[in-house]
């Protein structure tokens, strides 16, 4: 553990708790892409079955089931208690279209061919792009609330902070996973375009909006 | 399985 992997899982936490609280305060989830937190329930629950197999620390097996549960009440209020709120017109990208051949991509490179390595393997891929829905339904609607706006922040906040996180161990351990880091660089390019709106638009005080 | 491939991270 270093000072950059504890602020990441911090920030990826707060990313979480953000768009609970949001939803569970304002009782809408209204600009929120379902199929995003979907994508990151499927994330979660195939890159955490080792719970059952390994342990690393009660830190880590805290945070693996309060990242699972939280993401499946998150799913619950969308796609049940505040159903009457979930854009759906607007949260139309053909998520089965990134889920597919990143399941085959998952079983053609990796790090060992065995059932949960596979898992491990699709669920890095797909973290990688599960925000992309999200990100759509903006461009789509052309704008976003300030707290959405957090959300996507803290989460891109996190993946930077793992990319320093993973050249610290190299030089510290000489550890590298380079699945981890092909998916977490890809993944932290996607928050590029946002992270400059945000600080162009939201931090000066601005409803964050597109142009058409 | 994980013996040879050591998961880490979150």
């Amino acid at each position: 553990m270093n000072i950059f992997r504890l602020a990441g899982d911090i920030s990826h936490l707060l990313a979480i708790f953000i768009l609970l609280i949001k939803i569970w305060r304002s009782r809408s989830c209204a600009g929120i892409s379902g199929k995003s937190q979907v994508l990151f329930g499927m994330v979660f629950l195939t890159r955490y079955l080792d719970l059952f197999t390994s342990f690393i620390s009660v830190y880590n097996t805290v945070m693996k089931v309060i990242f699972i549960l939280a993401t499946l009440v998150t799913i619950y209020l969308v796609f049940f208690k505040f159903r009457a709120t979930y854009d759906s017109n607007n949260d139309t990208f053909r998520a089965e279209l990134l889920v597919i051949p990143i399941a085959g991509l998952a079983v053609l490179v990796n790090h060992e061919f065995s059932l949960f390595e596979i898992l491990w393997t699709f669920s890095i891929y797909l973290e990688s792009v599960s925000i992309m829905p999200q990100l759509y339904m903006i461009s789509k609607t052309g704008e976003a609330e300030t707290i959405t706006s957090h959300y996507l922040f803290a989460l891109g906040l996190y993946r930077g902070l793992y990319i320093v996180n993973w050249v610290w161990r190299y030089y510290t351990e000489q550890f590298y996973d380079w699945i981890a880091i092909v998916a977490g660089v890809v993944q932290t390019l996607l928050y590029c375009d946002f992270f400059y709106l945000y600080i162009t638009k939201v931090i000066k005080g601005k409803e964050m909006s597109l142009p058409a | 399985r994980y013996s040879f491939v050591d998961h880490d991270e979150l």
